[in-house]
């Protein structure tokens, strides 16, 4: 028997919306920690990895390891008839082939159930290392998302370089080039405000527009987006979703042929 | 000319 209960039904629609772009459909591994899924885009350059902890649900049950694919968009369609203040509860029974969404409004006066099939998927899961980052970069997550849309604009790459003076994003076409510097900026009050880098030594790699862009849809899960960048690694676009987990994503850079 | 990477050359299969 699987069952997880989220006050917040919102919270799984987003990391939804965030990851509909990149993938039609991913299997759900369910176990006693909680839900886990690692999912790569068709074309294999990036790579979806989310963790929700189940000590960060209302409830979790997870009697035996249950593994659930989904089509994304019919789970699209089962939360769009959720309100936005419901709670959502998912029911499996071991071994089955549907999965139950129940989603309870705030005064308890609506109640409505949805029974969506599961499909069975081949799973590809790939090995990451853990790894020496030679910088991470945290910031704005809407900061992120408005460079990233901005320099969309000028070509299909974006560069991002990384230096003690900041960060800096660029993007050049047809048109011509843009260029986003930021340098660090610490704001004690309002820390999801900040720009902080941690350098190890400065990196330079570059990285298709059209990945970044679908990663900025996760940006309504969280204020800050934490970029961990590597020579000869893929980049990990992290948001962090608060208390229940984490939402990354990896996308293997452009190199010079 | 940039050529796009896939993930499979840094990562390997479980």
């Amino acid at each position: 028997m699987f069952e997880a209960r989220l006050v917040n039904s919102s919270t799984f629609r987003k990391v939804l919306d965030a990851i509909k772009d990149l993938l039609n459909e991913a299997s759900f591994d369910c176990s006693e920690n909680g839900i886990q899924l690692q999912a790569m885009d068709s074309s294999h350059v990036s790579l979806v990895s989310l963790n929700l902890k189940s000590d960060g649900f209302d409830k979790f049950r997870c009697d035996r390891n249950l593994t659930m694919g989904m089509n994304l968009t019919s789970l699209g369609k089962v939360f769009k008839c959720s309100g936005a203040d419901d709670t959502v509860t998912m029911k499996a029974q071991d071994y089955a082939d549907t999965v139950t969404f129940m989603f309870e409004s705030k005064k308890q006066d609506k109640i409505s159930d949805y029974e969506m099939k599961l499909m069975n998927l081949d799973q590809e899961h790939l090995g990451i290392p853990d790894t020496e980052f030679s910088c991470i970069i945290k910031m704005p997550s809407i900061e992120f998302a408005r460079i990233i849309r901005d320099l969309s604009q000028f070509g299909e790459s974006i560069v991002i370089s990384c230096t003690k003076e900041g960060v800096k994003f660029s993007a050049q076409g047809d048109i011509g080039t843009g260029n986003v510097k930021l340098a660090q900026t610490h704001n004690f009050d309002k820390e999801e405000e900040s720009v902080t880098i941690d350098l190890q030594e400065p990196v330079a790699l570059t990285f298709a527009c059209q990945y970044l862009n679908s990663f900025t849809k996760a940006t309504p899960l969280s204020n800050q987006v934490k970029l961990s960048m590597c020579e000869n690694v893929p980049l990990v676009v992290e948001y962090q979703i608060p208390e229940l987990g984490h939402l990354r994503f990896y996308l293997a850079p452009k190199i010079e042929e | 000319e940039n050529y796009q990477a896939r993930l499979e050359q840094y990562y390997t299969r479980l």
